[in-house]
């Protein structure tokens, strides 16, 4: 069985398809096989894999709209060995409109991912959400075992975090009891900044979830990486950004056996 | 007549908030007295701008809802001189449901600023819109008569480009014959990387429509200011940022004029 682990903050540019990528890149690098899910209809987290948007035919879109295309079906690999993806489309936007009058909307990709031998194929599955907390992020944090939250060193990022607790509660309590938050990730650290540093004092001190030990650096090698297609351990392997992302990895994964 | 501009784009953490609460600065500051509208349920605006949270009973959800409270009911003074508020809260993003079986739904934000006098009290309202593609987002394009789209000098926001432009054409064709992209304006600019001079560069030939001549450049300071609740122009009046937003604020009252 795959572990299933969500990356989710309703807050814009904190970071999710970057960590999304680069987590991915760190766990293949290590051996193990990983599935990269794009539940955006930006397709960020397909373009950033190298996959090319208009080779693209049917997404999840297709999986999670009226034509029940099986997941197996959709698959692509991307140029990183031992990284697929399940793409997104634009389209992806109309099919959440979709899924509101559907019957058991949330638990729409949770059924695709259970579906034909994915669980089997893989070791981790990791889902990239939007920057909402609508039916699209919702079913990534119920096809979830675990979520990441990537919070910017920045004042809004903090603010916004409560509401995104709270619908993780709820979504524990009625959708999914076993989903729990792996941990908040600080992001776009500059050390140079007083800024940062108390946003990153404040983030500890809030106390109720585990703050990774990896600090994801504001580093314009970030930026860079999506212009390849490739994660950060590929692109700039020996880079402080690829150390953190190992880093990460390395503590997802202590925490999977916990 | 009030001049109504949306800052709308559906990438995420690109500065739509940060710019139009100093776009707001300096065109108060320039004597012109301002409307800033919430649209986002995440309510960075309202708190941005120094408004206390726990202390809105009634905001734009009870507007645009079924409540259908009249716009200047909800409107607070902010703590700088000529802005005022038309303040979000959480609720917005259940409104959003809402809006989806309402008739005239993409005109509900129109037909409200249109609304008991509200036009005559501003010479500009600004309306923030949240980092999606939906009834929100729409119900800002629809009311307004142009759009600035502030487009981070990195290669998401750029691919993210086309979708945006489509859906105000479509908008402009079908829902708001005035609408007009006012510019776009690069923002999160760090002239030492190559990345961003070539983003901008890019930018810069896509050619279909204005880049301003202001540039947003990083700066600690525009993560500062939020903690205060202030513009830009009050919290650091003599920074570079304070005076691309006063170089803004001067070409967006020029292309009124045209
Ligand atoms: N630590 C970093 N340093 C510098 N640039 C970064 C860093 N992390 C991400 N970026 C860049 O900043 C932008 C925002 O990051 P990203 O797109 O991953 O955020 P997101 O949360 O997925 O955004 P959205 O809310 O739109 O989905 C991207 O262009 C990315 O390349
Ligand atoms: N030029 C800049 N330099 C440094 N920090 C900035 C700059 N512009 C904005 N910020 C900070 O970066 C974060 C993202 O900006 P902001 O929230 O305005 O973007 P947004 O597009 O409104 O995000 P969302 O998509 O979530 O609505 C904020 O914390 C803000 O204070
Ligand atoms: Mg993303
Ligand atoms: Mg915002």
């Amino acid at each position: 069985m795959a572990t299933v682990i969500a990356i989710a903050n309703q807050k814009g540019g904190v970071g999710k398809t970057t960590t999304a990528i680069n987590l991915a890149g760190a766990l293949a690098e290590g051996g193990s096989r990983v599935l990269a899910v794009d539940m955006d209809p930006q397709a960020n987290l397909t373009v950033g894999l190298g996959i090319n948007l208009g080779h693209v035919e049917r997404s999840i879109a297709q999986v999670l709209g009226e034509d029940h295309v099986a997941m197996p079906a959709i698959v692509v690999a991307s140029p990183t060995e031992r990284i697929d993806v399940a793409p997104a489309t634009l389209e992806l936007a109309s099919t959440e409109v979709e899924l509101f009058s559907a019957i058991g909307r949330e638990f729409v990709l949770r059924e695709a991912l259970a579906d034909g031998g994915i669980h089997e194929g893989y070791d981790y599955i990791l889902i990239d959400c939007p920057p909402t907390l609508g039916l699209l992020t919702i079913n990534g944090l119920v096809a979830a075992d675990g979520v990441i939250i990537p919070v910017q060193t920045q004042y809004y990022a903090l603010k916004g975090l409560t509401a995104l607790v709270k619908v993780i509660n709820t979504i524990r309590a009625k959708l999914n009891r076993d989903l729990r938050v792996l941990g908040l990730l600080p992001t776009f650290y500059d050390g140079r900044t007083v800024l940062a540093r108390e946003m990153l004092e404040e983030l500890r001190e809030l106390g109720d979830h585990h703050v990774f030990n990896a600090i994801v650096r504001t580093t314009v090698k970030l930026g860079e990486a999506p212009l390849t297609g490739r994660p950060i351990t590929s692109y700039a392997g020996s880079s402080e950004a690829a150390r953190t992302f190992r880093e990460l990895a390395k503590e997802v994964v202590e925490l999977g056996q916990a």
